[in-house]
């Protein structure tokens, strides 16, 4: 016969790879694991399935600990006596921000809103047109300048435009970027400030896109975009593909930044409103 | 610093003697939990550990050393072992040789297209990018704009499917003289069955002497499923590491390794075009550690 401490044993080793299958991490599953125990212990919690269920809600309340509710809702994103709203996007190199943008236009002019799309990747090849043909697919307007000009004056010009225009969005769109360049992180807080000069509150949504493919170095990703321009939320992309992007929980835990919305495929209505709970299912899926 | 923590396990043994099992059991426990955090997959850890304690156990304690840097030593050549084992150069030879560029949306394949035409530019040779991404917006532009960057021509044409564009380069290669293409595809899921399928008709029609997976250095635990998934569908002959400028770890080199037995062939240290090294698995080793 089985002792309950035996069975249990089993479970919480099970319980354990999935979670850092899951790229939960070494640190927050064991210290999740160690908390569940004891609860289950306390509440005399015996079957298996109550346990799995315990520890799935545990996985939940973290992820809504920085959420006025378990579902994003895109129009609380939006005050509406803020205007222009702006949405600055930011994060590391081919992560999903270019075409994130076009997905939340597209989402935001759906809601009835104005949106105006700005190209402030003036570096990478191609980085213009790339935005523009998502501009073109949302059917918004956007205001570019040519490769190599300086970022920040694009982002100037776009809000002036936005502010002049009476736009309700403006989304402004930034180079890739390690976190780890301090010159680029630099550019970053440039455009930050020079959007700030322009409009008081602006930016007031800083979003970090994030891969959902991306290891334990997505934790040190947001607190280094966090400390350099501040980070609202985050916008986890490929989740489409098996990866489970479990790195959100060490972020919600240690930085406080909430999870606003997935991305799930490469075409414009592929976006969704994060949901704590869908999430934590698909992660035992 | 790993040697640090695994001396503490070891300060009550002395210089003499043999490595205990449950010296080693602790030891590697601790080494277990460095790994994943570097983000080597949970189940490659597991195999590697096992692996290493055979190595490990019975071996006398070195005088000249603590037993924590003993256990280091024999972890660090293991992983270099594993990770630099049979190695092999891109294969160039054929009229022309082609480089096929496969891997998941976002990963550097493009950007890799450049770099690598620089690379064979340098070393003599006459290379060719094909723009065989449809799908992206405005993908062909990106390598268009690549090609200038580099002076290496780039062949295009946005009413072809991708396998005609490949077959266009081929063909542009032989009429101009030129022996070398490297074919840029759309990044893609593993599990995007026809995606995967354009890419198996693109092989199977052209014959690449080199098929490279392109991988982000700073995937995490999933390194292994899209691994294992594109050498199920290509049989690919080398793998390439990109955004290893950053601070990640780089576990996915172990990982990819181990899940597919092929070699990391370049590793991409930043966004300009010269930022092309070869692997060294000693390096990525010691970075893995931490
Ligand atoms: N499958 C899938 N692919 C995505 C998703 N989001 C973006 N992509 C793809 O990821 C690749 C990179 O997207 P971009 O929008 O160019 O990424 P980026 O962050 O702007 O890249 P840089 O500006 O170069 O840093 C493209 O092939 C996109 O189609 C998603 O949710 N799912
Ligand atoms: N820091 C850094 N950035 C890189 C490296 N390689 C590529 N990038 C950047 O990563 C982003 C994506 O590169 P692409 O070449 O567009 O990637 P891709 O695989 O072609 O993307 P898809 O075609 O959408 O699948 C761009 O911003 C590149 O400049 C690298 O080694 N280091
Ligand atoms: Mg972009
Ligand atoms: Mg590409």
């Amino acid at each position: 016969i089985r002792s309950q401490q035996d069975i249990n044993d089993d479970l919480f080793d099970s319980l354990e790879e999935i979670m850092i299958s899951g790229d939960l991490g070494v640190d927050f599953s064991l210290k999740l694991i160690e908390d569940v125990r004891k609860k289950v212990d306390e509440l005399g919690i015996k079957k298996s399935e109550n346990i799995v269920r315990f520890i799935k809600s545990a996985m939940v309340k973290t992820l809504n600990s920085n959420c006025q509710s378990s579902v994003s809702d895109p129009g609380a994103l939006l005050k509406s006596e803020i205007k222009p709203y702006v949405l600055m996007i930011v994060g590391v190199n081919g992560t999903g921000k270019t075409t994130s943008i076009g997905k939340l236009a597209a989402m935001y002019k759906k809601t009835g809103k104005t949106v105006l799309l700005s190209a402030a990747d003036t570096f990478r090849a191609a980085a213009l047109e790339q935005l523009e043909i998502w501009a073109e697919r949302a059917q918004v307007e956007i205001i570019r300048n040519q490769p190599g000009a300086d970022p920040a004056s694009v982002a100037f010009d776009s809000l002036k435009a936005a502010i002049s225009r009476n736009v309700d969005v403006l989304i402004v769109d930034t180079a890739g970027r390690l976190h780890t360049k301090s010159n680029l992180m630099e550019e970053l807080k440039k455009i930050r400030r020079v959007l700030a000069k322009l409009l008081l509150e602006a930016p007031h949504e800083t979003l970090l896109i994030m891969d959902a493919t991306t290891g334990q170095n997505g934790l040190n990703q947001a607190r280094q975009f966090a400390q350099a321009v501040g980070v609202t939320g985050i916008v986890l992309t490929k989740l489409d593909g098996t990866a489970r992007g479990g790195i959100v929980f060490s972020i919600v835990k240690e930085l406080g930044i909430p999870v606003k919305f997935i991305g799930i495929g490469e075409k414009l209505e592929d976006l969704e409103a994060f949901n704590a709970n869908d999430f934590v299912e698909a992660l035992f899926a | 610093e790993l040697t640090d923590k695994l001396d503490l396990i070891f300060k009550n043994l002395k210089g003499h003697g043999k490595l205990s099992e449950k010296n080693v059991a602790d030891s590697l426990k601790e080494v277990r939990r460095v790994l994943l955090e570097a983000d080597v997959n949970y189940k490659v850890a597991k195999v590697f550990i096992n692996a290493v304690q055979q190595r490990a156990l019975g071996q006398k304690v070195l005088r000249s050393v603590t037993p924590g840097q003993q256990i280091v030593k024999i972890i660090h050549d293991e992983l270099t072992n594993i990770m630099g084992k049979s190695e092999a150069p891109v294969t160039i030879s054929g009229s022309p040789s082609i480089i096929m560029l496969t891997g998941l949306q976002g990963s550097g394949k493009t950007t890799l297209a450049g770099k690598l035409g620089l690379f064979f530019a340098k070393r003599g040779h006459k290379p060719v990018l094909a723009a065989a991404d449809t799908y992206r917006p405005a993908a062909m532009r990106q390598l268009e704009v690549v090609g200038q960057k580099v002076s290496i021509p780039v062949v295009l044409d946005p009413a072809k499917k991708a396998l005609d564009i490949c077959q266009n380069a081929i063909k542009y290669c032989r009429k101009n003289g030129h022996d070398l293409v490297i074919f840029d595809t759309a990044g893609r899921l593993h599990i995007d069955k026809q995606m995967m399928d354009e890419l198996l008709q693109i092989k199977k029609k052209t014959k690449p002497q080199e098929i490279l997976y392109v991988a982000d250095g700073m995937t995490g635990q999933d390194a292994v499923n899209t691994a294992r998934e594109f050498l199920n569908w290509l049989d690919f002959d080398g793998v390439v590491l990109t955004k290893m400028d950053g601070d990640a770890r780089g576990g996915a080199a172990l990982s990819v390794r181990m899940v597919t037995d092929k070699p990391i062939k370049f590793i991409s240290t930043g966004e300009k075009f010269d930022a092309l090294e070869k692997f060294h698995p000693q390096r990525m080793a010691s970075r893995i550690l931490g």
